[in-house]
């Protein structure tokens, strides 16, 4: 089947499950019994920074968003805490 | 604007602040001026008063460190997240960490000492942050020109949501 070639590269793909973490939720989950919940809780903590910040909201991770992720910031969350 | 889950806010006006490590980027009098600046911006247009002590424990404790600095989050170098604080109430709330691996100026170059403060005073006082890109209370950094800067609308609503306004409309 074809397959669609990833737009970001796996450091990326890291930066943006520790900005996730940090700031969107608790992406990052290894164990592997809950890897399937951990991929959609990262889908869904990326579709709510999107929306934040006024990116197309689709859940993939893309250069626009990555390069949202690299700008300096406040540490302190978007989601009210 | 938003604010944090419960609304926390001071309960008083008169709030004491305390810089207990500086950054070696400004001198001292740059930073005790850049920190008084910032605090300005809030009672410019709130009731609210901000006194700087220097001993004891001020309900604002203000440092410059790097990596680890004595909470669980540690800061992750130059770059990245640049400062953090805490919402207002008792013991830690409101607490000001900013990271001293990034280099602190007044002006456009590098991050810009007032603009940080500014931003992480909203979150000392009860601000979360806001999605108006013209916010200061915006997550990311953007430098704006600080002459005669003023708190910015969005922000100027959010925080006399939680205070009044020092000259009633």
């Amino acid at each position: 089947a074809p397959t669609i070639a990833p737009t970001v590269s796996p450091e990326e793909q890291d930066l943006a499950e520790a900005y996730l973490s940090n700031f969107y939720g608790d992406v990052g989950v290894t164990n592997s019994s809950v890897r399937r919940l951990a991929k959609s809780s990262f889908n869904l903590d990326l579709q709510a920074m999107q929306a934040f910040f006024g990116l197309e909201v689709t859940g993939v991770l893309n250069n626009e968003t990555v390069e949202v992720m690299k700008a300096p910031r406040c540490g302190v969350s978007d989601i009210s805490r | 604007y938003g604010h944090f889950h419960g609304k926390p806010r001071w309960r008083k006006t008169l709030i004491t602040y305390r810089i207990t490590n500086y950054t070696p980027d400004l001198t001292q009098s740059q930073v005790d001026t850049a920190i008084g600046q910032a605090f300005q911006l809030y009672s410019d247009v709130t009731p609210l008063n901000f006194k700087q002590v220097s001993s004891g424990t001020a309900d604002i404790m203000i440092l410059f460190k790097g990596g680890s600095h004595g909470d669980f989050y540690p800061f992750d170098g130059r770059g990245g997240v640049l400062a953090h604080a805490n919402s207002p109430g008792q013991g830690q709330g409101g607490d000001t960490h900013f990271d001293d691996d990034e280099t602190w100026t007044l002006t456009q170059r590098s991050v810009n000492l007032l603009l940080v403060a500014a931003h992480e005073f909203g979150h000392a006082l009860g601000l979360d942050h806001s999605r108006d890109r013209r916010a200061l209370m915006y997550p990311t950094y953007q430098y704006v020109n600080t002459n005669g800067y003023k708190l910015p609308d969005d922000d100027r609503r959010g925080v006399q949501a939680l205070y009044g306004s020092r000259t009633p409309v």
